[in-house]
């Protein structure tokens, strides 16, 4: 399908499993072609995409199949953010995070696993006020289900049967408290993690191999603002 | 350069080897 395909099929209104296949092969198309046609598909596709996400999580009785569709927009959303133009296009669309947060579901541990990697990988590239965008993202989610916004990522390092979920939320918790400059600010986030259940669970990750990495990382950041205090 | 792709996946990597939180703010 060439990418003006894909948007006429994404404007015309599929759904369940018509959509499915339609955004698996978008994802394999996003994957594969060169940028210049992503570049083209999002002209108007980027919109479609948060369009039709936003109309699932919106849906009061989810069905499998719309986990699944759920599931398969945020691998094409990742697929399209992985070159320069991407990237900048869902940075540039204020929906993207906020979709991108709202989507978070500890139960849904793949799907969660991916958004959370894209989410620390935002966070990391250095865009300026991105760490507050995420942080009003999160809060904004979080506040539809009356959850503190940090409590659906501590949820998710809890899952012991799921360990790629729990480096993913792990990753994200350093992304985020390593983000500020301002020390004050650091303390703060990391504070707010611990009283949201992280602190009675560090003890316990410890056990995990998995995390080992995200741990050191954690604890030498600590370390250090401890002595800059 | 624009055309480059794999933008995501390097930064991925980064994460999950720690690297990119070493020196963050140097």
């Amino acid at each position: 399908l060439s990418s003006q395909e894909y948007v006429h099929e994404l404007r015309s209104g599929i759904s369940e499993d018509k959509l499915l296949n339609c955004l698996e092969s978008l994802r394999v198309s996003l994957t594969s072609n060169p940028v210049s046609w992503v570049n083209n598909f999002g002209h108007e596709g980027l919109g479609l995409l948060l369009d039709v996400l936003e109309r699932l999580l919106d849906k009061k009785q989810q069905e499998n199949i719309d986990k699944k569709n759920q599931h398969k927009l945020i691998q094409c959303l990742k697929a399209f953010m992985n070159n320069k133009y991407g990237l900048q296009r869902i940075l540039g669309d204020e929906r993207s995070l906020l979709l991108l947060a709202r989507a978070i579901d500890p139960k849904q541990t793949n799907m969660m696993t991916e958004i959370v990697k894209i989410l620390s990988a935002v966070c990391i590239i250095g865009e300026e006020n991105i760490l507050d965008k995420i942080l009003a993202a999160m809060t904004i989610a979080a506040e539809r289900n009356n959850k503190e916004r940090f409590a659906p990522i501590v949820e998710g390092l809890e899952n012991h049967e799921a360990q790629q979920l729990q480096v993913a939320c792990m990753q994200l918790i350093n992304a985020l408290v390593t983000s500020p400059d301002d020390l004050d600010f650091r303390i703060h986030l990391r504070n707010e993690f611990l009283r949201c259940g992280l602190k009675k669970i560090l003890p316990e990750l410890k056990e995990t191999e998995e995390l080992d990495i995200q741990l050191k990382v954690f604890n030498e950041n600590k370390e250090e603002d401890s002595i800059e205090l | 350069e624009g055309d480059e792709t794999g933008v995501m996946d390097s930064l991925m990597e980064a994460l999950q080897s720690g690297a990119a939180f070493r020196d963050r703010r140097k």
